[in-house]
């Protein structure tokens, strides 16, 4: 089982268009995928068709103890969501448990076996208390990678908390890096590329996620790129993402 | 004095995007402009190229009671930065002081005047104790739109917030809407722009701001718009911002 959080704090990265179609292409696969959106404002929820409102989810499990097989919906074939929830704006303020706040949805997934091949944590752009508990949680990250400066600020930045954090913990995770909103046409993208390739050599996986219109429209309909238009380039992309991460293809 | 918070919790809509460049428009007006830099990842800070390591700024005002007189720095003729500075991830998380935390830089504001015409407030994309702060010591809001599902999304999110705060404490903001990212072409774009003035009558500013590359490649150098491509037409729609929101005028 692989358990992935993917993460960066920069706002509008692609965290939760990558978490939704990359699930759904792994899925198409024939793998087993849980996803679990794990920021409050509930886009990947949003994004699969499955708000309904009120709603019960990750953030009831670890705040009120439903035991996650009560929470948990299947969303598409082989495919499971684990919702945001109403309570889960509320865990990212919790103030009782000390340090032991961060380690909470670890000791979830622990107490509670999640049967999958893949899990998929969606993260909000934050570095605070949830970005903590998916860290902790995971045995790889997943950072998607804008096409512009911020978001290469934002890998640097992020890449001093995993360090800092991880040398507390004695611990390391595997980290990937997935090149998002890409267009080759411009030079800033081939930029970013070549610095993220630069400074994390066989980290950045194989396919680069075109912009694609289809994967900004898709969502409105509660529809992922496969459900939305499968034959569209951002299907094809997140198929060849899906292979890349199985079979750990990266860009040398 | 206007006090205007650039908020919106959905990430990567252009809030700083939008803060760095109307700023400096509204400076090249002959307004007096200061910016406040409230994000923790400092990418305002950073844009106007006025990053230094380490860094005193607006988290150090709250948590260590320095004046702001000692903090503010000069970025352009007639525009102040006071930077994010290194304690603002801090005072995101800060626990003691209960619910008056909330009104930390509204107090801030009152004792220490800021001698401006305008106060802009780049805001994290997050809904906690940054959010509220801003929220509570300004007079007006901004609400960056980009043109897509997502953001549309933000939005309703973001007025139930503001209803229940301001509802409590009995206060209203006058609120503006900014489409950013806009592309005419794009049919989501227009469905975007006509849900937001649909919803917010004479309250949506007049000029969208294209989708321009010029404006994701100018904070690599640490320049605005103005001071990148002055010609461009991401410097025009930022002019034209400036006028809309000097003389109210808004899409009908
Ligand atoms: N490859 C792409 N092509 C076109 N649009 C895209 C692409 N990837 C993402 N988008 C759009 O860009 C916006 C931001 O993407 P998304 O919401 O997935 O980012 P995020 O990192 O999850 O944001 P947040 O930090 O707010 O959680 C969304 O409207 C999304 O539909
Ligand atoms: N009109 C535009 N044209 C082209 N690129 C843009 C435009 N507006 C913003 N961008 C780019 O989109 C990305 C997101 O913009 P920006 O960082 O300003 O958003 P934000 O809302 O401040 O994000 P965050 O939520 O992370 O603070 C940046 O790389 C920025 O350069
Ligand atoms: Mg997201
Ligand atoms: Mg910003």
């Amino acid at each position: 089982m692989r358990v992935i959080a993917v993460i960066n704090q920069k706002g509008g990265v692609g965290k939760t268009t990558t978490t939704m179609n990359l699930a759904h292409a792994l899925a198409k696969k024939g793998y087993r995928v849980t996803t679990i959106d794990f920021d409050p404002q509930a886009n990947l929820t949003v994004g699969f068709g499955a708000l309904v409102r009120p709603q019960a989810g990750i953030g009831n499990a670890l705040m009120d103890n439903i035991p996650l097989i009560e929470l948990i919906k299947p969303v598409r074939d082989k495919l499971n969501l684990l919702p945001a929830g109403d309570r889960l704006g509320e865990f990212e303020y919790l103030t009782e448990g000390g340090a032991k706040r961060g380690f909470m949805l670890q000791s979830l997934f622990t107490r509670e076996q999640l049967d999958s091949d893949f899990i998929l944590i969606d993260c909000a752009p934050t570095s605070g208390m949830l970005g903590m508990n998916a860290l902790l949680a995971a045995d790889e990250v997943m950072v998607p990678v804008a096409s512009d400066f911020y978001s290469l600020q934002g890998v640097s930045r992020l890449m001093q908390i995993f360090n800092y954090v991880e040398s507390k913990l004695q611990r390391r995770t595997r980290k990937w890096f997935v090149l998002t909103r890409y267009n080759e046409r411009r030079k800033m993208a081939r930029n970013v590329r070549d610095q993220i390739v630069h400074y994390f050599p066989q980290q950045v996986l194989n396919t680069p996620i075109r912009e694609t219109v289809a994967l900004a429209e898709s969502p409105a309909y509660g529809k992922t790129i496969f459900d939305y238009r499968a034959r569209n380039r951002g299907a094809e992309d997140y198929m060849n993402l899906a292979s890349d991460i199985v079979l750990e293809q990266v860009i040398h």
